[in-house]
């Protein structure tokens, strides 16, 4: 799976996600990626969110609603992401990661799998990593 | 005025070890080519389309050229794409011989009233919209072949192997 999350210089956020799914899946399996609430969101007055993992897992806990909820009623976005994938890792035995993005511009990205190629670039400088510690 | 940011990702699961350089050069790329599309003007929803474009034309990811195949082979894609200025979204599921199945979902948001469309419907929809249908072969990637090859029969490994806990523990 991929995705992105932007905020333009007039404060508007955009998130999108991109997949080709599971090898082996069965045909017409449909994972969360394009279920708005699950796989992503985007909403100017909070951020945006894109989610990746076991899709079966992050639809159950609807997980980027959970994400943007926290952070609407002020949890900063390291936390909110932290939160909710901890919060599917427990209730479903899922596993995933997410990249967000506070309307203000603060990144956060969190992921329980082994790893999670990710980019971001603010200011004119890019940061990037695929495992924990990067 | 705000200073534009883009994050992206080329998915969380376990990394093949063949695959981690070429992931981090092309999270990087898309990174470069989102906020390229920021800093000269450009809306969120160009910066999102342009990263996810070159992540999609990179087989180390698993969406377009390089997408997993399903258990018959085939190629079933899924895309989304989301505007948190008026909270339209547009979205296609199951699309097949798609190069770029973002420019599709962003064509649903712009271009019709509903959010999602699905299978046959959604190609008869790119069609109408003048995207090009390419050979299935043009998406396939080597790994994709050997990954099937690999779990045939088997969903349940895949799933278990590629997202396997970082608390886990593994050999």
């Amino acid at each position: 799976t991929t995705g992105a999350v932007a905020l333009d210089k007039n404060g508007n956020v955009a998130y999108g996600t991109s997949t080709g799914g599971i090898s082996g899946k069965r045909p017409g399996r449909v994972g969360d990626s394009p279920l708005i609430g699950a796989g992503g969101y985007a909403d100017n007055d909070v951020g945006g969110i894109s989610c990746t993992g076991h899709g079966e897992s992050i639809s159950k806990v609807v997980l980027a609603h959970q994400v943007i909820t926290s952070m609407r009623t002020g949890m900063d976005a390291q936390e909110a992401a932290d939160k909710a994938l901890a919060n599917m890792a427990s209730r479903v035995k899922g596993y995933g990661g997410v990249i967000v993005l506070s309307r203000l511009g603060d990144v956060a990205l969190s992921y329980t799998t082994e790893n999670m190629s990710w980019a971001w670039a603010k200011k004119g400088t890019l940061h990037s990593g695929v495992s924990p510690g990067e | 005025m705000t200073e534009p940011v883009i994050i992206v990702h080329g998915g969380a699961w376990t990394l093949p070890k063949d695959i981690v350089d070429g992931s981090r050069a092309g999270t990087k790329a898309a990174a470069k080519a989102g906020y390229k599309k920021l800093t000269s003007g450009g809306t969120a929803i160009d910066a999102v389309e342009a990263a996810l474009r070159v992540l999609e034309d990179d087989p180390c990811f698993d969406s377009g050229t390089g997408s997993p195949l399903t258990a018959e082979g085939k190629v079933e894609m899924d895309a989304v794409i989301m505007d948190g200025q008026t909270l339209n979204s547009g979205a296609v599921a199951c699309v097949h011989n798609i190069k770029h199945p973002i420019e599709v979902a962003r064509k649903v948001m712009e271009k019709t009233t509903h959010t999602l469309l699905v299978g046959e419907g959604a190609n008869q929809f790119a069609k109408e919209m003048g995207i090009e249908s390419v050979p299935l072969d043009s998406l396939v990637s080597e790994r994709a072949k050997s990954d099937l090859a690999l779990y045939k029969g088997n969903y349940g490994d895949t799933v278990k192997n590629a997202f396997k806990s970082r608390d886990s523990g593994h050999d």
